[in-house]
């Protein structure tokens, strides 16, 4: 079980160095345990170190960054461990534009080997797409899924083409 | 292996059945505030055998189902569906779809079925767990967790990774 | 002082409903005393129907739908005791195009007799503006404001054009 | 009467003396992720006369002060100067312009001046008072406190009406 743990936790530190440097590029981040002697019940900390700045407590980086680090710490969890399914429910709200595009780059690097799963008000995600379903209430109260349109090639990665 | 097909029927806002039909790759969905979109986040994680009503923004397991509008009365079962496309055979059955579903009711009682037979919740994540979803509720990031990753105490933490490991 | 709270109560009360319609049209919002009898020391309950919906736990309600309960609140206290200033950061990140704009109105209305302070990323709320400050950080970890542009004439409401 | 200029100098990420003019109607941040948009937030919301160091984000006040970066040394003090047009004389002063300053080292101590003379907390909270800024601290809404509106108990939202009121 601590083997377990341990060989799970080198290979999510060190992707998670790995992550951290493509959000926060010339930035470092690093995973520690609390305590490192303790294998079976430490937990883990968080250091986050972004471009020219210093190291601080998480609590005074600004609402995009704590969103970058979080990312960096499941995205590094992902990789080390893949799972053949992820679902993400408007994780990107708080990236701004240059922010944005290097998290759709990780999701396209997720995409190699798995299905993703997401939900966006964000145009530029939307773009990201192989397929974009349209949800809407009606008056009564209930929800349907109104709209369903694909991409028309997985190459050209534009705007999806309706195909229905 | 990859999720075919999503249908939810009774569940939260969706009082019709409603079916996703998902491909391989990157599956977006949009609309409105308050359309729907994260009750079929919330569908998808609830048939993989969620637990904690407040994972599902609830109070009780109840809250899953319909529970009515202005113009109409709610309804008194909920159902989610999930099938897998097992054409890679990651799965140890000599099917090239699997299907599971979960049911409740207004007692809070919750059916599991794999492929229609009626079976335990510990079938399903042993199901899943073999298609390397297994208990990766980690790899379903709702609305608003990410913060709670930063707040998260370091022993949290840990439960993620170890969750995932 | 049970006198300044109760009347106090009674204009946010009253001013909640308005806003709440503003916001959910054909909604209904209500704010409650969770005990009437107890005017000094009791608390207050949101109640929060959206259109064609029917009156839930607000933990029930969607990202965007608490948003603009939230939102609701808050604009309610400032009409009913209106401050000369008011400071939003980032507030409508949540909101689709629809919801962002009634927000917009409801912030114009603010500033016909105080001065608004907004931080936002969003495009439409940038065009509200009067003026348009741009922030950066250089490359050696400190901040300066890099850009003040404001809107030719009050009057027409498109795009700050740079006057400096 | 409305806010001039607001001026932050070894303030947080503004190491150097940075002059915002502000305007009469609706003034508009904007920057990329971690740029310096809510520092200013917390630069008013602190001249104000801002108590909580977790309101600030920090842990202590002494975060407020530049803590230097990779390329540059950490600075000793912070301050953030306020200036109020006065020309409808709102407030009971003979001048058409009011400066409120705060200023902070790194022993924790927080010194006020009006118009350049030290005074306490509580003559610039007056002076506030009389402008109809007051306690209004609820009208400054900071980044994600939205939920908290949501999130706080029955008697919290009252905090919030009382102080308004
Ligand atoms: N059991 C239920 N019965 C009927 N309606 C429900 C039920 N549970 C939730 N809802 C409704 O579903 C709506 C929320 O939907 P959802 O959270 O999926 O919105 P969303 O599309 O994710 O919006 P946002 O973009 O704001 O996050 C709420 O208005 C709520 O009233
Ligand atoms: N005392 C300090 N000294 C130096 N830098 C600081 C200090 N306090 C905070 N910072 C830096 O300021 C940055 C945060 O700035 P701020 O919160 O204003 O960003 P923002 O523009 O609001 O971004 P976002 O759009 O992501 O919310 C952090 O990177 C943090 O490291
Ligand atoms: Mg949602
Ligand atoms: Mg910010």
């Amino acid at each position: 079980i601590v083997q377990v743990f341990s060989e799970a936790f080198e290979d999510v530190a060190r992707e998670f160095e790995v992550v951290f440097e493509r959000l926060f590029p010339g930035g470092r981040g690093r995973l520690e345990l609390s305590d490192p002697q303790d294998l079976l019940g430490g937990g883990i900390e968080i250091e986050a170190r972004p471009p020219g700045k210093r190291v601080k407590k998480l609590s005074l980086l600004s609402g995009g960054e704590r969103s970058l680090v979080a990312l960096a710490f499941l995205f590094a969890i992902f990789r080390a461990r893949p799972s053949p399914f992820y679902l993400l429910d408007e994780v990107e709200a708080a990236l701004d534009d240059v922010n944005l595009q290097r998290f759709i780059s990780l999701v396209h690097e997720l995409e190699e080997r798995a299905q993703v799963l997401i939900v966006t008000h964000q145009k530029r995600t939307m773009e990201a797409a192989d397929v974009l379903y349209g949800v809407t209430m009606r008056a009564d109260g209930v929800s349907e899924v109104i709209a369903r349109r694909m991409r028309e090639s997985r190459e050209s990665r534009e705007s999806p083409v309706l195909t229905e | 292996m990859f999720v075919r097909f999503l249908r939810l029927s009774g569940f939260k806002s969706f009082a019709h059945p409603t079916v996703l039909e998902l491909e391989r790759g990157i599956n977006v969905i949009v609309g409105p505030n308050g359309s729907g979109k994260s009750n079929i986040a919330d569908g998808l994680s609830w048939v993989l055998g969620s637990q904690a009503p407040s994972s599902l923004r609830g109070a009780s397991m109840e809250d899953v189902i319909f529970a009515g509008s202005a113009e109409r009365v709610g309804l008194g079962v909920a159902e989610v569906e999930l099938t897998l496309d097992n054409g890679s055979h990651t799965l140890p059955l000599d099917l090239s779809e699997v299907t599971i579903s979960r049911f409740a009711d207004r007692t809070g009682n919750s059916e599991y079925r794999i492929n229609a037979a009626p079976c335990r919740l510990l079938d399903v994540q042993e199901l899943l767990s073999d298609a390397g979803v297994g208990r990766s509720l980690h790899s379903l990031v709702g609305q608003g967790q990410l913060d709670q990753v930063l707040h998260a105490q370091p022993l949290e933490r840990r439960a993620f990774i170890e969750e995932a490991a």
